[in-house]
């Protein structure tokens, strides 16, 4: 009702008489918005308050390994083969402090999670990925041992944290590295947990290679990439009741 | 599948692009630029199978079925999308993360009659 009616011919499927065109289109574009925004599962569009430097997300989307970054910075989606069960690739950024643990200083960083109620995530694949600087002292060895915590306490960094991961870096030049996490999120999930704290050691002598600056280096923020897959818990009560 | 064109009679398809940008949905939507939303509209004959003289399908089969139990069949058949494609798209999440999902049938690529 209340729309305002052309003269021109009726609709060629339903006989209804024609709208007019800007109202048509209108009415199409949020048709578009309601579909879009149901696919994705979101209640309504995203509110971005806090942009992620472009170098970072660039750098970021070109990890995730089936997207390609043109010259001018757009985006080429690979036409992937759609997930039956719509699988996602998440990139996530993290609020980043450096913190005075024991030993020197860890880069705690400190990931936001919001899981909508009666859905749970499956988590197929998660890595982190730290960019570590080079050692400055040619004369040291090029390897060196990084570790990676879970944080049990947000405040008290460094008080009460578990070893998640620990590797050999070659550091003999500044480059990024991953730290698969797949086990300690889907645990960080599961637990209906909302902020997963890390902190990443990467100690030579005063130094921590993997820490980061974010007024010089904005290209090399740490990241989580994780595959996920969402998981219908209300299904699972209707296996139960049978 | 026909493309519709200004003046629309039998089942074609209606292109429809949405820009992201024109309605600040950029903002959050990082790939890709916009959204083809296309559409099936226009007439469809009755259905082939009701004709009479069709008597080798299985449409004809069921539809002589549903004339035994006094069902109507002389409607129209309908417009609808014959083929589809997925949707890849890069988002913020409401918590700053970047999402990126394939999804399914999104994008009418073509249009036919039931």
């Amino acid at each position: 009702k209340g729309l305002r009616v052309s003269g021109s011919p009726a609709c060629a499927s339903c006989g209804l008489p024609a709208m007019e065109k800007d109202a048509e289109e209108k009415m199409m574009i949020e048709i578009a918005k309601q579909q879009l925004l149901e696919k994705l599962h979101l209640k309504e569009r995203p509110n971005i308050t806090q942009t992620v430097p472009k170098v970072a997300l660039l750098t970021a989307l070109r990890k995730l390994h089936s997207g390609r970054v043109r010259q001018d910075g757009t985006l080429e989606l690979e036409n992937s083969l759609p997930t039956k069960d719509q699988g996602y690739e998440i990139v996530s950024f993290a609020d980043i402090n450096d913190s005075d643990s024991g030993d020197k200083a860890s880069l705690s960083l400190t990931f936001q999670f919001l899981q909508e109620q009666g859905k749970s995530i499956q988590v197929l694949q998660s890595s982190l990925w730290i960019y570590a600087k080079s050692s400055e002292d040619p004369h040291r060895n090029t390897r060196l041992l990084a570790r990676v915590f879970l944080s049990a306490d947000e405040e008290t960094s460094g008080s009460n944290r578990t070893l998640v991961k620990e590797k050999m870096l070659e550091v003999k030049e500044s480059n990024w590295h991953t730290f698969p996490i797949t086990h300690t999120l889907q645990t960080f999930l599961d637990g209906g947990q909302r902020r997963l704290r890390l902190e990443v050691s990467c100690i030579e002598g005063e130094r921590n290679l993997c820490s980061f600056n974010g007024s010089t280096d904005k290209a090399n923020q740490p990241f989580m990439v994780a595959q996920v897959r969402l998981r219908d818990d209300h299904s699972k009560h209707l296996i139960r009741k049978r | 599948s026909l493309r519709c064109g200004d003046e629309v009679t039998v089942c074609c398809k209606r292109d429809f692009y949405i820009k992201f940008k024109d309605i600040q949905w950029d903002e959050w939507i990082i790939a890709p630029e916009g959204y083809h939303m296309n559409y099936c509209m226009g007439q469809c004959p009755q259905h082939l199978a009701g004709s009479p003289g069709i008597a080798s399908s299985f449409h004809a089969t069921v539809f002589s079925q549903l004339k035994v139990n006094g069902i109507n069949t002389a409607t129209a058949s309908c417009c609808i999308p014959t083929e589809r494609r997925p949707l890849s798209m890069v988002y913020f999440n409401s918590q700053h993360s970047i999402v990126k999902t394939d999804v399914p049938d999104m994008i009418v690529e073509s249009c036919g009659c039931t």
